[in-house]
Parts: C-alpha cells; sequence; structure tokens
C-alpha cells in the first residue's frame, strides 16, 4: 500500500547542506502495523512527510497505493492524500481559532462535507470519545494542556477512518494510561478494520504494538526488528 | 526554597469555570529534585507555571526564597523570576527569528548582558554541548527537529545557572539515550551545584532522579512517594 524508493531529503542553508534523509527505500503491506524508532533529529519527521506526500524529496520517490505521487498533480495528490490518509503531527497544528469539535471535524470540513450533519457529527463524537476528550468539546486550542492538544491531532486523523494513518510521536506527552487507551484504539482500527499504520515514536512501549520496528539513524534504516504479533 | 499555600486555578470559559489546581500545599527544600506526574490534562503545567511565577492563582499564594512572589511589584516579581529560576516549557517557547545560540544566550540578553562575550558565549557553547546540540548552532526553530527544539529549550533554562529550574516535560520528545544524557547532566547540577529542580514529567525513568514524586490528580497532589536517592 506504500512504498519508498531511494529517498533523499536536504535542506539548504546557507553554507551547507543537511541530509535528513539519505536513502531510504522500504514497502508497507495493507493493514500491516510499522513503527520507527531512532534518535532525536535522525530523520524520522521528514522521513514520515515524505511517506504521507507532506514534502517532496530531493530525489527518490513514492508510491501511495501504487500511485507515485511526485507525479500526480498538485490537486490529484492533495485529493488522494486527503481522500486516503490521515497525520497526526508530532507539534499537532491545531487550528487556533476553532474548538475541539471543529479542530476534528476538519477533514470534513475540507472535503465540502458539513460536520454538523447526524453521521458526521456521531463520528466526531466517536473520535473524540476515543481519545477521552469528551467534555471538552468548545474548548480552542489554547484552553488545553498539551496532552489535550495532541489527542485533537489523534482525533482529527482518525476521524476519516482513513486507510493509511501516519503518526508522529502521538503520545509523547501522554501518561502511560492514557497513551495505552490511544494505542489500544490505533490497534484495533489496525485489527478489525485493516487500516495501515506507520508510527513514529521514542516509546518501546508504544512500538512493541507493531508488527514490525524499523530503526533509523542518520536518515536512514539501519536494522528492522520483526515482532511477529499476530 | 519554594513554598506553595492552598494555591487554586480557576479558568473561566463561557458558561463554566475549569478548575485546574484545586488547593495545593507543598514546599521544596534548597537542592531538592522533585518530580510531578499524573494523568494528562491533571494540571501539572498549570502548576508549574504558578510555581514559577509565571501565572497568578486565583488563589493560595506562593512563596519563592521565602518573598510571596504575588505581593511583589511587577518589576519585583520579574527580576526575581530571571534571577533565580529557569523555566523548560512544554511547548520550548523559543524565538522563531533566532538561532540556537541566541535562543540559548536569550537570558543574558535580557538581564542586558553580551552573549557574545568571551565568558558568556562559553557558558552557552557549554549548554548547548550539554543537550548534544553542537554543530546545530546556526539553525532556528523550524529548522530543528521537535526533540532538537526541546533540548534547546532546556538549554535556555539552564545556562544561567538558575538555583530553582523548572522542567515541564523536557524529554517528551527525545528518545532514551538522549533523554538519559540530560537527565543526568540535570541531576549532576543538582548534586553538584545544589540546584533546586522541579521536573513535571510523563515518564516514570525520568521521575525516578527525583528524590521525591508527588502524585497529581484533578487539581490536586494525591499522593507522594520518597525515593530516598541520597
Ligand atoms: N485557558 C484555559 N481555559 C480553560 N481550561 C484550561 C485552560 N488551560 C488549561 N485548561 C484546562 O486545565 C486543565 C489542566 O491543564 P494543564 O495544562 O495544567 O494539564 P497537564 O497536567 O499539564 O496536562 P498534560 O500532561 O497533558 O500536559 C486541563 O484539563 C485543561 O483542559
Ligand atoms: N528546515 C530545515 N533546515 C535544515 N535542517 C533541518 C530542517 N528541518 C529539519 N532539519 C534537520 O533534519 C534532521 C532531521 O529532522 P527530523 O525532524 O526528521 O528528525 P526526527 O528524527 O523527527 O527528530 P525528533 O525525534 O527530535 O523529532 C535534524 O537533524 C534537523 O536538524
Ligand atoms: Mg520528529
Ligand atoms: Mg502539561
Amino acid at each position: 500500500i506504500l512504498e519508498a524508493r531511494s529517498l533523499t531529503r536536504q535542506y539548504r542553508m546557507t553554507g551547507e547542506i543537511v541530509e535528513a534523509v539519505r536513502g531510504v527505500t522500504l514497502s508497507v503491506m495493507p493493514g500491516e502495523f510499522v513503527a520507527l524508532m531512532g534518535p532525536s533529529g535522525s530523520g524520522k519527521s521528514t522521513l514520515l512527510q515524505l511517506l504521507g506526500g507532506l514534502d517532496q524529496p530531493t530525489s527518490g520517490e513514492v508510491l501511495l497505493e501504487g500511485e507515485s505521487i511526485g507525479r500526480l498533480s498538485d490537486s490529484d495528490a492533495t485529493r488522494l492524500r486527503r481522500e486516503r490518509t490521515g497525520f497526526v503531527f508530532q507539534s499537532f497544528n491545531l487550528v487556533p481559532l476553532m474548538n475541539v469539535v471543529e479542530n476534528v471535524g476538519l477533514p470534513f470540513t475540507i472535503a465540502g462535507q458539513d460536520p454538523r450533519s447526524a453521521d458526521l457529527s456521531a463520528r466526531i463524537r466517536e473520535a473524540i470519545a476515543l481519545v477521552e476528550l469528551t467534555g471538552k468539546e468548545r474548548h480552542k486550542p489554547d484552553q488545553l494542556s498539551a496532552g489535550e492538544q495532541q489527542r485533537v491531532a489523534v482525533a482529527r486523523a482518525i476521524v476519516t477512518r482513513p486507510a493509511l494513518l501516519f503518526a508522529d510521536e502521538p503520545t509523547g506527552n501522554l501518561d502511560f494510561r492514557t497513551g495505552t487507551g490511544i494505542l489500544d484504539a490505533l490497534w484495533r482500527t489496525c485489527v478489525e478494520r485493516g487500516q495501515t499504520i506507520v508510527l513514529v515514536t521514542h516509546d518501546a512501549k508504544a512500538a512493541a504494538y507493531a508488527d514490525r520496528v524499523l530503526v533509523v539513524g542518520d536518515g536512514e534504516v539501519q536494522d528492522e526488528i520483526v515482532l511477529g504479533r499476530r
């Protein structure tokens, strides 16, 4: 369902080039749960954004459901991304002027649907309940704790039940119990609905939910650990 | 060195009042290392900001080195805070247009000193080395990974060698090894220089560095675990 071929990503700064991703080739099967672990600064977020079509590689290509997203038109790539993927950002990326319900319902709004319709508002409520934020619906991001903001980002990413979920450290600001609740919920969608999940995490307990763990270092995948969960 | 008496903090929203802190009394001895743990949304960041003088309680008082900071003038409170404390924010709060060196040196700049002088620039380099960001000095925050931004926030908080360090989840975006390196460094300043540390963390391994752990829940301190490290 997802393939990367010889991906590289360079950032150009005055006087130097940062090679954040230096040649990554990997593939993810439908319904698979893959974790990416590695030191801070090793290129995990950059790699995840390349895989999710949110960034263009310096070289190499990414195939989403067989389509090379680099070769699609902007609108086609955007449509594919919005219809097939969800993304939890490491820095949340919530809309400051919207409350929790509006932020979680944003994917529907962007798709031209009405998040206040009966079935969509039920789905939004369900996503909010899954991340245990029932009762905080009217809060805006600056009225939420960091872990609550992180959970809004998770709810927004899963509300469309995407075929492919990308999650960049979704539990870094959460206590053990709340974080486990969210990982359990993500794992269930994987098992019950065949959702594919690519999770970046610093937490070995979170990585333990995966079918396999790719160890990232210095912009490359350096190791692979097959956990054989299923 | 730090005392809280019957602290409360309410947030007012249209139609409801959120009681983030509901009566906290505690005291911290000079040179002590205290950890605060608890569920997401339980009031830890709110409490830490009250203790650090960055927020005013709805009722109750905070005494910093014997001075009730609520009764000081704005300029006196600000000066006390800047000369005696350092604060690592959960959301980093870096200056977007400044690079790493400038961000880390900001406490000196604010105090009217020149961070480019020989001894201060050496201290800045030392703080940057402590968080393992040597080589990234010219990067601006948007050219850094989340964990690197978090480490800049830590370096900035410790560069003045404050008597009292407040740290709100300083390792949430860091891998095990990098995070341990930072906690080791903080623990050393505690032991060698008698620095007082109040650390909010979701990570039990980080809390294990403390002399005692206060368990926060629903805006209150619900439990205390004495680790007897020293
Ligand atoms: N400006 C605000 N208005 C209303 N409620 C708020 C505001 N800021 C925070 N809150 C609420 O206060 C409570 C405590 O927030 P706080 O940030 O202290 O939690 P926390 O323990 O640090 O959580 P986390 O572990 O997720 O960082 C949360 O339930 C949050 O929803
Ligand atoms: N815009 C940029 N310009 C220059 N360098 C950058 C830029 N963005 C990121 N980098 C560098 O690229 C490297 C990889 O960044 P990335 O965010 O992918 O790391 P990461 O593995 O997600 O780290 P963390 O675990 O801290 O989140 C880092 O060393 C960072 O300094
Ligand atoms: Mg990252
Ligand atoms: Mg917090």
